[in-house]
């Protein structure tokens, strides 16, 4: 099971429609400051379910939709799909590719589709549990926080050996 | 439970002093469980030796081998129970040219098991990449796909 | 005590205003007090906002970004009231070439009032320096000094 | 008023005695990691009178002395000594040169001297308290902590405008 496809649209800086095709291994993405780079990382979060506008970095639902610029009005819509190769089998799914889109509106609304299907944010959550790449992970390693681990007190520390059971 | 417990902290503590010895090219490290015996309620805390060197303090090593034994940690968790995809957002960045080196090998050797999605500065980074994509912040305020020439980047 | 603080104040908003377009490349950010309006125990927020964009939360900033405004408080500091010396570990770590640029050109000015020691990695801060020195750890564990040669470092 | 001369030998990293001569301006210190550089950053803070060994990186006293590797003994004594341009008279002393020494032994015994001549701990913290190189100021920012004021409570940023008044 890999991400095969990103695609983003009026997420954070992503005023244009963004895809970026992925392969199994190692891929890398730069780029100078504040071009988008962890906005990336971020918009993968939120796709698979993150709640936490904090983990985002944000404070409101709105940071998270294009805000506008001298140049372009600010969008009402910030959608961010993941396309999943699964053939196999490590999503809990009977399908060889699986379609997570998340959808949030200026006006507070949101929705969620498995391959097209209207879905529960709960749903995509699910879908994810056993993968690694839920909340409590070691997954994503955001940016300035590698050392964290170093500090965290034993018992925190001791999460980690917990999900690696 | 238990012995499942006990099994992943053998496998996670051997993995630690091996992918350690591997990043800094020798010294020794440990994972030693604190507070009491019992592994549901322990702590784990980090031992670091670097190599020539005596024991220390983490808080004594340099910003760059901090990072490289978090990283080390991370990887141990990875030999131990591998997760489809991990993203690492300028993980190297403290690292000098020959810590990332050794970092870079051996997350190629992860990444047989495991998808990575790495941001990074560094040109022996993007070296190794299969798919690599630049960014840019456009002129109107939005963010867009830039092609990029390996001999200028960094 | 009330006036000089209000002075200070004025003179510490000013000056971040001024730094923070110059190492922007323009943008504007403001010092803003908050609580009480009583200088005494009021607080000092910090708002910036990047060129052609919107006013954002802090948080929202990249990790580029938000050093560089970091540095606009730091200079601004050090505009209204200099130091002798001020050392600096690292701190344009996580800036990209075009902002480590506009950074090392605003520090050559406050190098006429105050006197820098800076460790980096980077090359275009090593040809700005009057001294340079460069370090290695030895074989047998002990820091020693090292001639550099520019073109290798980097 | 500049720093003109940093002597280290037995503090921390630095088994070897280092010298470093610095002109007004721009010095810069690079080299690999675990070289000494933020070594040389705590020996300038310790030698004028950092009490905290939190501030250094340590723990206990001991962790500032050179403790030995596989080809060298541990040292007994950590000293530095900072030799300081006083032409315009920055530091309100009667001097042109000012020379600072502090020294640490592994017995706990410490040493303090002004010129040559033995003085205590306060005298150092004194001297250098109208120059901006105490405890509270701007003078040193920390290997990762450039970001630091950005997260600080607005009532603790105040403390920065205090000092500059
Ligand atoms: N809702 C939004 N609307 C418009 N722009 C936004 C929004 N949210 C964030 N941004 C912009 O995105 C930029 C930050 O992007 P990001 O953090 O991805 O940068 P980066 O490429 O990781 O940079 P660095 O190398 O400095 O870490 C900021 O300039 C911020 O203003
Ligand atoms: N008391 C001591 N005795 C011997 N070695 C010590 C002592 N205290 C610290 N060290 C060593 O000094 C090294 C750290 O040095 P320092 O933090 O100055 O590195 P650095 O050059 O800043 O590296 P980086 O680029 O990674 O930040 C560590 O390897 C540590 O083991
Ligand atoms: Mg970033
Ligand atoms: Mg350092």
């Amino acid at each position: 099971m890999y991400l095969e496809r990103l695609t983003i649209q009026g997420f954070k800086s992503f005023a244009e429609r963004l895809e970026l095709v992925f392969e199994p291994g190692i891929s890398a993405i730069v780029g100078p400051n504040g071009s988008g780079k962890s906005n990336i990382v971020d918009a993968i979060r939120w796709a698979l379910g993150e709640q936490s506008l904090h983990a985002l970095r944000g404070e409101r639902l709105e940071d998270i939709i294009f805000s506008g610029s001298d140049h372009r009005r600010a969008h009402g819509l910030a959608e961010v799909t993941l396309t999943f190769a699964n053939a196999d089998g490590g999503l809990p799914v009977p399908y060889s590719e699986v379609v997570i889109t998340r959808r949030a509106y200026r006006s507070g609304s949101s929705e969620f589709l498995l391959n097209g299907v209207p879905c529960r944010l709960r749903d995509i959550q699910e879908l994810f549990w056993d993968t690694g790449l839920g909340r409590e992970g070691y997954s994503f390693i955001g940016q300035g926080r590698v050392e964290e681990v170093l500090n965290l007190k034993p018992e925190e520390r001791r999460v980690f050996l917990e999900q690696a059971a | 439970v238990l012995n499942r417990l006990e099994d992943t902290y053998a496998k996670l503590r051997a993995n630690f002093q091996e992918v350690f010895k591997r990043l800094f090219g020798g010294g020794q490290a440990d994972l030693v469980l604190t507070g009491t015996k019992d592994l549901l309620t322990a702590g784990v805390d980090i031992w670091a030796q670097l190599p020539g060197k005596k024991m220390q303090p983490l808080s004594l090593l340099s910003g760059g081998e901090r990072a490289l034994t978090a990283i080390a940690f991370l990887f141990a968790l990875l030999r131990s129970k591998s997760t489809y995809l991990c993203v690492l957002d300028e993980i190297d960045a403290a690292l000098d040219e020959a810590n990332a080196a050794r970092f870079l090998n051996y997350l190629e050797e992860l990444a047989q098991d495991t998808q990575f999605i790495m941001i990074t500065h560094r040109k022996q980074a993007m070296l190794r990449a299969r798919s690599l994509y630049g960014l840019a912040m456009g002129a109107s305020g939005a963010s867009r796909l830039v092609s990029i020439r390996l001999e200028e980047a960094v």
